[in-house]
């Protein structure tokens, strides 16, 4: 039995509304580029952690069908179980009809209690779609309700507003410079390689190539646990007792840019988008991960990336393109 | 035509945690790692 869930969106900070049914009912969800189901509580569900969040009644949607399929959801050391059903879904002014989605029945654990979050909205490809429930962009696209098959993504460091995914298209106005285009090296996840990482000219990881995902619905970059030891190292973080880097706020005016050199192009994250600051106190942009690296090194590059470098996800040419924001 | 969905920025679940002396209890207990998100290793075969 599960006693926690969803721990991986422990520090994420940007969501958008959607809604679903019809009459609609509204949920914020987490758009997701490292997984690719959608899915909400619904009033099956009568686990606390649901009670105290949005639930998708599908006897209020004349549109609502239900299936017999069931779902399952891991999301680190708990999980999500739900049934699928078929509605109208719309995000961003787009009707996307027939849509499936999950309606979670059971949350295990306290945690999710205190997410800011109803559900979450997964971008990444349908392969690895739990129950082969098809994604919702892939639903769009196939509805031919968007005119590209690719969205993008700008992410403000404004506390308040300039957030925005872009489903269709790209707008220039969000970037400076041209984009870079990288292709993806496994459709799954938004999976790239990259070349190294480097500080001040000397590689300090990833030192002959690497896999990397560029993802939405992880907030830090994270990497290998040996890797981000030692750049926190460099950089002079160490690990309070509740698992953050701290670090000296003035640091940021000294530290140098942590370079990503992704398919020949340099990608410099400075110190002041890596270290994060909140009222007085900065932590670490960095966090390790244990993963089983014998197929290669991994890295999640998460919003502390994005936030740098407007991203536009490309399923047409299978591609991920950069540039700075 | 670009369809654009506003994202607004809110507290995180760790801060909501923190604020409610809810967040060491559960480290005491759990390690959170970001890999388990991600499915097994050959996922990331390319």
């Amino acid at each position: 039995e599960s006693t926690e869930s969803l721990e991986n969106y422990l520090d994420t900070e940007y969501f958008g509304t959607i809604s679903i049914g019809t009459p609609p009912q509204e949920f914020t969800v987490i758009f997701d580029t490292g997984s690719s189901n959608l899915w909400v509580p619904s009033t099956y569900c009568h686990s606390l952690a649901c009670a105290l969040h949005k639930r998708f009644n599908p006897e209020d949607s004349s549109t609502y069908q239900a299936t017999s399929k069931t779902l399952s959801i891991t999301y680190g050391t708990g999980s999500m179980t739900g049934i699928l059903g078929y509605d109208t879904v719309k995000v961003a002014g787009i009707e996307d009809t027939n849509q499936i989605f999950g309606l979670s029945k059971t949350e295990p654990g306290l945690f999710f209690l205190f997410a800011p979050f109803d559900g979450i909205l997964g971008l990444a490809y349908p392969s690895i779609s739990a129950s082969d429930a098809t994604p919702v962009f892939d639903n769009m696209w196939n509805e031919g309700l968007v005119s590209q098959d690719l969205f993008s993504v700008y992410l403000s460091s404004d506390e308040q507003k300039g957030s925005v995914v872009m489903f269709g298209g790209i707008d220039s106005s969000y970037y400076t410079g041209s984009l870079n285009w990288v292709p993806v090296s496994h459709e799954g996840y938004w999976q790239i390689t990259m070349d190294s990482i480097t500080i001040n000219g000397e590689t300090i990881a990833c030192a002959d190539s690497c896999q990397a995902v560029v993802d939405t619905g992880t907030s830090l970059l994270a990497g290998p646990t040996s890797a981000i030891s030692s750049i926190q190292s460099y950089i002079g973080a160490s690990e309070n007792l509740l698992g953050e880097g701290t670090i000296s706020c003035s640091a940021i005016d000294s530290l140098p840019d942590v370079v990503f050199t992704i398919n020949g192009v340099q990608y410099p994250l400075p110190a002041s988008a890596y270290i994060l600051q909140e009222d007085d106190d900065c932590i670490s942009g960095f966090e390790g991960m244990n993963l089983d690296t014998s197929t290669g090194e991994l890295w999640i590059l998460g919003d502390v990336f994005i936030r740098q470098y407007f991203t536009v996800f490309d399923r047409a040419n299978n591609q991920v393109g950069f540039a700075a924001a | 035509v670009v369809h654009k969905v506003p994202l607004v920025k809110k507290k995180s679940l760790r801060k909501n945690l923190i604020e409610k002396g809810l967040l060491q209890d559960y480290l005491k207990t759990h390690s959170p790692n970001p890999a388990s998100k991600y499915f097994p290793k050959d996922a990331f075969a390319s």
